[in-house]
């Protein structure tokens, strides 16, 4: 037999304390403006 | 045993940055209209490795127009990219390089230009004017005017059309017409071609000068004209290059 098992349910994962998110990697910097 | 997979190039790591400037440098070399392009944004870039020391580059590059005509012989890096005030023009640009031995080159470009909207401009800035189109009478007609008058006062060759660049219109406080077009040299002095115009013809390629003229055509309160147009100088052409694109060898100005 299968049972079901449930799992919990997080809209998003908590990051810890202190993470610092990666930077992007592109688009790159604006060097003069943009239209 | 596959290599592992690099580690993604960011669009401001120095490489891309290397790659970019080879692809503007290609880009403005084969243009064959308008003004020099400027690097603005390296939008994104990915990287299929090929082999040992060879990887191909696919690059998406944002470009903004400068100030410098293509046949301006003036280094990109010295060419000031257009205000937001002047009706900006940018580029959008797909590349393809290769990377080989440490030498990048460019296999493939494509690029679009498009001006900034009428109403952003009209926003940030209502009475700057905006953009006309090149064909527009008003633009054809200020064209027309300033080159016969440019031709009329000089004493050096006589200027021929070569192509209008830009154009811009503002109705208030005062009617004002704005262009710049490209000319070039005929075999005729200004003096000569108000006797035979039609005779005069543009010089031969490997003789010819090339210029940029910018006039401003006053319409109202008071009509206005004024015009300068500046010699690029002669050019040496080069087997690879089209003579156009070529980097002139000194310049002078009227």
């Amino acid at each position: 037999p299968v049972a079901k098992r449930a799992v919990a349910q997080h809209d998003k994962v908590p990051h810890p304390v202190g993470f610092v998110s990666p930077p992007l990697l592109c688009p790159g910097k604006v060097r003069h403006f943009k239209i | 045993v596959p290599a592992p997979p690099l580690a993604p190039l960011g669009c401001d790591d120095p490489e891309s940055e290397a790659a970019a400037e080879v692809a503007v440098s290609y880009i403005n070399s084969h243009s064959h209209h308008g003004y020099k392009f400027a690097l603005n944004r390296i939008e994104n870039i990915r990287v299929l490795p090929q082999g040992p020391n060879n990887d191909i580059i696919f690059l998406e590059l944002d470009l903004l127009e400068t100030k410098c005509h293509v046949l301006s012989p003036t280094p990109l890096e010295n060419c000031t990219v257009r205000s937001f005030a002047e009706h900006a023009v940018e580029g959008d640009c797909d590349i393809k390089l290769q990377k080989l031995d440490g030498k990048i080159t460019v296999l493939a470009s494509k690029c679009h230009s498009h001006a900034d909207s009428n109403e952003d401009v009209a926003q940030l800035c209502p009475d700057c004017p905006l953009l006309a189109s090149l064909n527009n009478t008003e633009v054809t007609t200020a064209v027309t005017a300033a080159l016969g008058d440019h031709n009329s006062k000089t004493a050096d060759a006589y200027l021929k059309l070569l192509e209008i660049g830009r154009a811009q219109i503002q109705y208030h406080p005062a009617h004002v017409v704005y262009v710049e077009f490209a000319v070039a040299a005929t075999n005729c002095s200004a003096e000569e071609a108000k006797v035979h115009v039609e005779a005069c013809q543009l010089l031969p390629d490997d003789q010819s000068n090339f210029g940029f003229c910018t006039a401003t055509v006053v319409k109202r309160p008071s009509e206005d004209l004024q015009v300068n147009c500046q010699l690029y100088g002669h050019q040496v052409p080069t087997p690879d290059t089209p003579f156009f694109f070529r980097v002139f060898q000194s310049t002078s100005t009227s």
